[in-house]
């Protein structure tokens, strides 16, 4: 699999190591994908890179890769952010070759990585036709999580048609956020818009709202759907490619 | 609150 630009391969791992250290990597002719959970089973990490995606792409038989993604970070962190990314597995290897190319093709550096050999449980996430789908910008949302978590380790998210609010409270006091949807949607990167069906009324836990925050570099916007009594979901896409889907279970009354 | 695991909503394959 090669990608002209490396740096879209980091931001992923990126987006994905403080939740999940390491994942096993589904790979086959349609690109890859990746599902995992954090080690407490309450949130789950989807990922879908599709292979038309890729500057090229090759699969002959279908992988599963054992993958540290805190080796697989530490590696990219050595790539220069225009550099070209290959990674390659060859037939009944234990490894995983990743190539970075420079721009102008004067610097070639290789790593090789080992697999792990990781059980994978895979979760069956139903199709849902959630209550309420907010789009807003994802550097908004992760100010927003980061802002919350003064306040308290529990963000309750309101949606009503006029807009979302997000609110906090702990030993400080409270605090909340309310975004208003955006009517005169000059740039639609910018525009909080909210499709509602029907009111929901979440409380989740802000610390895995702030560490899927981690995947924003990805995309400018950021996608949260919410209904009742169901995980959120929290979508960043990668451009022409796929995406990476968070989901989180809710806190509810004891 | 407690915290709900995603094991009481989506079915493990």
């Amino acid at each position: 699999a090669r990608l002209l630009h490396g740096s879209i391969f980091a931001k992923v791992i990126e987006g994905l190591r403080e939740l999940v250290n390491e994942a096993t990597w589904e790979c086959s002719g349609n690109g890859i994908t990746l599902q995992a959970m954090d080690s407490s089973h309450v949130a789950l990490v989807s990922l879908v890179m599709r292979s038309e995606g890729f500057e090229s792409y090759r699969c002959d038989r279908n992988m599963s890769l054992g993958i540290s993604l805190v080796s697989m970070s530490k590696v990219l962190k050595t790539m220069g952010k225009d550099d070209s990314l290959t990674i390659r597995v060859n037939d009944d290897s234990d490894s995983i070759i990743i190539a970075m190319e420079s721009q102008n093709q004067d610097k070639f550096a290789d790593y090789e990585l080992r697999l792990m050999d990781l059980d994978s449980e895979h979760l069956g996430i139903p199709d849902t036709d959630y209550s309420c789908a907010i789009k807003m910008p994802s550097s908004e949302f992760s100010r927003i999580c980061r802002d919350m978590s003064i306040m308290g380790d529990s963000v309750l998210i309101c949606t009503t048609k006029e807009g979302v609010k997000f609110s906090a409270k702990g030993d400080l006091g409270q605090g909340s956020i309310r975004l208003v949807q955006t009517t005169n949607i000059e740039k639609e990167e910018e525009a909080v818009i909210i499709e509602m069906k029907e009111a929901v009324a979440l409380t989740f836990a802000v610390r895995y709202l702030s560490m899927f925050c981690k995947a924003a570099p990805l995309s400018p916007q950021v996608g949260l759907s919410l209904s009742e009594d169901t995980p959120l979901m929290c979508e960043f896409k990668i451009a022409e490619m796929g995406h990476v889907r968070f989901y989180l279970a809710p806190k509810i009354e004891d | 609150m407690a915290q709900a695991c995603l094991t009481q909503y989506f079915t493990p394959k």
